[in-house]
């Protein structure tokens, strides 16, 4: 009985713009669009009717684009730090499929859309349309990428650590900041060798942290374990490190985004010996999605 | 050790089996990542070096397949973007290093990456495998696979006239290895780059080599001496390796090859290195490059473990050199230029100094090999051979040895010693002539003496030598006096 | 990038050859 209605929203540009493969948190896979901060997110909406002829009354329709974190733990708490409307229709009657079109233009869009183990960034568009009982509503998300801009760094990044008597070692990385299609490139110089060294690994540890206070939540993820030596060195040697971090699913580091959450790396060189025993040294790193120049909001 | 080989030669061959058809299906892919299995039996710390050497023959074979393919592949112009990062991204050392060789020569044989670069690259990055077996075997692959690759012309300015003369007809040079038609690469790397990256995986190589000396626990040590023995070859294939680039020349291996293969040897101060070592470096390299660089190679023989039988070492060494010198002796400036006696004689005189444990039948024996360089290169000298015999009575006097027992090692290398001359000469004046030779006959036990004395007798009855007046019988039967007396 | 190293230290021959401590 009564008249069946669907909507969809369609994106401006979607033959031509990239879709980036999201896994969602129950595991299935999604093509979002992709757009970057100050990107206009244009298109139609269309509200279509199944029997033509038969009207539909609502209260009116409308196009929110929003940004929002949710928090997993926190089940229902979710904050929305972007949040822009369009009304489509003013109140009234449809009796054929009608399209709507709408922008969002320049919208800024300061984080990059994330889906973490405890929480997830998303961006979405959401047309609603007002009914007597029960709304109609539709929700579309959208993928969003933060690119950045570093002047190229010359220095590398170098460290002297050791258990006295024991193991000392110098650690040189080629940068601390590195693109997420970058390579670390660095080397391992012993310097005193007093244990039997079974191998050494690099591994890239994620941390994702949520909330504050007593409400703070730390997760590591071994995101990559890369073994860079096999064998037991002596004092003088130096192992090579090289590192393509194009292999591996990284995001950007995000730090306090939104005071909500921070999703940050760090390289945990380790060193196995012969009774497995680890020693271990975590040196937090910077990672960034390149852009070719710096997209600046008019 | 069998079971054990079996087991992964068993999954060798499967994951072989499946590199195969993926790649007969253009799943390159895939066929890396069961090469990548396969490979990763080689991390392996089970097997014996006899097994383990079975093994890494068995895989590297079937690498052969995959260099083959690539090859192919990148010839039809079929190349796969970025393969030399990708085989990178292998998460466990050993099964990277040994695809990134692979893909790296097949890189340098498609010319998509300087040569030289790649090289030294791939040298570099093998300084990831420490573990000595595993390590060994990993760089000698690296040595094969790089046999053909490695730059051999003298210096740019020759490459660059290649590259000139190929734009100018580059039919009439395309037979020339050299020659890249298409896209010249004109860092192709020269003789010094191939020497530089022999030159470190044998330095690498033979540290890592001298390293399982000390792995385990002391009661296997002699075990792990003999395994040691058994792959001394890998080392020792950089030096042949060395010796076979064509534009080395004495000034090359005078200036940079022997001495950084020598600082390698002495700095190691392993015995069982250095006497292999020490005996490669004879064999491999030609001998008129050993006579221009005697000095060197008998300096550092003066600065080896005491317990290299440096004995050998110079014996082989003092023999190869007459005969070679022997030949070209129609060529006399060769003896005179190089004065091979007057040198060995000083250095090995210099050599035993340092070495005062040096066993006292290996001095004779010294002495035995330069009075044979003395007859067979310097017949007409005989104070040459007077030399030799006046230095084996000085180091007798300097030990305080008045007599050489009898049936003693020491009484065998005397007795030979004074023999020698007797046989060369075939002429008992011609021997009188010798100052010092009675008084070292005296050193020998009457036994002794009298068979030395019974063999002069004989030379002179074989070659009826005539003895023509009395001051010559006097001072024949004065030799001969053990027999009379 | 594919062949980026850093300039390894130079090991002296002492430090090579010595057994490990």
């Amino acid at each position: 009985f009564g008249q069946g209605v669907e909507v969809e929203i369609v994106l401006d540009g979607c033959d031509t713009r990239k879709a980036l493969e999201v896994k969602l948190e129950d595991g299935r896979k999604e093509f979002h669009l992709l757009y970057l901060d100050g990107e206009t997110v244009s298109g139609k909406v269309n509200v279509i009717l199944k029997k033509p002829g038969v009207k539909v009354e609502h209260f009116g329709i409308k196009i929110e684009f929003i940004g929002q974190i949710d928090l997993f733990y926190d089940r229902g708490t979710r904050y929305d730090f972007t949040s822009l409307v369009r009304e489509l229709a003013r109140p009234g009657e449809l009796v054929q499929t009608t399209g709507y079109s709408f922008e969002f233009n320049q919208v800024e869009k300061p984080y990059e859309s994330y889906i973490g183990s405890n929480v997830r960034l998303r961006y979405f568009l959401r047309l609603t349309m007002v009914r007597r009982i029960t709304d109609l509503v539709k929700e579309q998300d959208i993928a969003v990428q933060t690119l950045s801009h570093y002047p190229d760094q010359t220095t590398s990044f170098k460290m002297e650590v050791g258990i006295e008597d024991c193991l000392h070692i110098e650690f040189e990385y080629n940068k601390s900041r590195y693109d997420l299609k970058d390579v670390i490139v660095g080397k391992i110089y012993f310097l005193l060798v007093r244990i039997k060294i079974q191998h050494m690994e690099v591994q890239i540890i994620k941390r994702e942290i949520t909330g504050s206070g007593t409400n703070m939540f730390s997760e590591n993820e071994t995101i990559a374990k890369y073994e860079i030596m096999d064998g037991a060195p002596v004092r003088g040697e130096n192992i090579p490190i090289r590192l393509f971090l194009n292999g591996y699913d990284l995001t950007p580091t995000m730090r306090d985004v939104n005071k909500k959450f921070s999703v940050r790396y760090y390289l945990n060189l380790v060193l196995i010996d012969e009774e497995d025993r680890r020693y271990f040294k975590q040196q937090e790193i910077t990672l960034f999605r390149k852009a070719d120049k710096c997209f600046r909001r008019s | 050790q069998e079971k054990l080989l079996e087991e992964a030669l068993a999954n060798v061959r499967n994951q072989s089996f499946q590199m195969k058809r993926c790649l007969d299906k253009s799943k390159l892919m895939d066929g890396l990542k069961h090469a990548s299995n396969m490979l990763s039996e080689l991390r392996t710390s089970m097997l014996s070096p006899k097994s383990y050497y079975e093994l890494y023959m068995a895989i590297t074979n079937e690498l052969l397949h995959l260099e083959a393919y690539l090859l192919d592949e990148f010839n039809r112009g079929r190349r796969v973007a970025d393969l030399y990062e990708l085989v990178q991204y292998a998460g466990n050392i050993i099964p990277r290093l040994y695809l990134l060789i692979t893909v790296g020569i097949v890189y340098i044989k498609s010319n998509e990456l300087s040569r030289k670069d790649v090289l030294k690259d791939l040298v570099e990055m093998c300084r990831g495998v420490q573990h000595p077996l595993r390590g060994l075997f990993l760089r000698n692959y690296l040595l094969q696979c790089a046999k053909n690759v490695l730059p051999d012309v003298d210096d740019v300015e020759e490459v660059e006239d290649v590259v000139v003369a190929s734009h100018a007809a580059p039919r009439a040079i395309a037979g020339l290895n050299k020659v890249i038609t298409g896209n010249i690469d004109t860092d192709s790397g020269t003789i010094k780059d191939s020497i530089s990256f022999i030159q470190l995986n044998f330095a690498e190589m033979n540290k890592l080599w001298v390293r399982m000396q000390h792995q385990g626990h002391t009661r296997d040590r002699e075990k792990r001496e003999q395994e040691r023995r058994e792959l001394r070859i890998l080392v020792g294939t950089n030096l042949v390796r060395l010796s076979q680039l064509e534009s080395v020349n004495i000034d090359l291996y005078t200036k940079l090859v022997l001495p950084g293969v020598l600082e390698q040897v002495v700095s190691c101060k392993d015995a069982i290195a250095q006497e292999y070592l020490m005996e490669c470096i004879i064999q491999v390299f030609p001998d008129e490059y050993h006579l221009q660089t005697l000095s060197s190679f008998l300096q550092a023989c003066a600065e080896l473990h005491a317990d290299v039988n440096i004995k050998n070492i110079l014996i082989a060494f003092i023999d190869r050199l007459a005969v070679f010198i022997n030949k070209g002796s129609t060529d006399c400036n060769l003896k005179d230029t190089y004065r091979l006696f007057d040198v060995f004689s000083q250095e090995i005189s210099t050599i035993l100094q340092n070495r005062t444990n040096t066993p006292i039948e290996d001095v004779v024996s010294l002495q035995v090999s330069l009075i044979n360089l003395a007859i067979k290169c310097y017949p007409e000298k005989i104070d040459y051979v007077d030399k030799v015999l006046e230095t084996t009575d000085e180091i007798f006097h300097k030990l305080n040895l008045d007599h050489v027992e009898a049936s003693t090692a020491v009484c065998r290398e005397l007795s030979r010693l004074l023999k020698i001359p007797v046989d060369s000469y075939n002429d008992v004046l011609r021997l009188l002539q010798l100052e010092h030779y009675i008084a070292l006959l005296d050193y020998l036990d009457y036994a002794p003496r009298k068979s030395v004395c019974c063999h002069i007798v004989q030379n002179i009855l074989d070659n009826e030598t005539i003895i023509m007046n009395p001051e010559q019988v006097e001072k024949v039967l004065t030799l001969l006096s053990p027999l009379i007396q | 990038a594919a062949t980026a190293r850093i300039q390894p230290k130079k090991q002296t021959l002492d430090d090579a050859y010595a057994p490990p401590a």
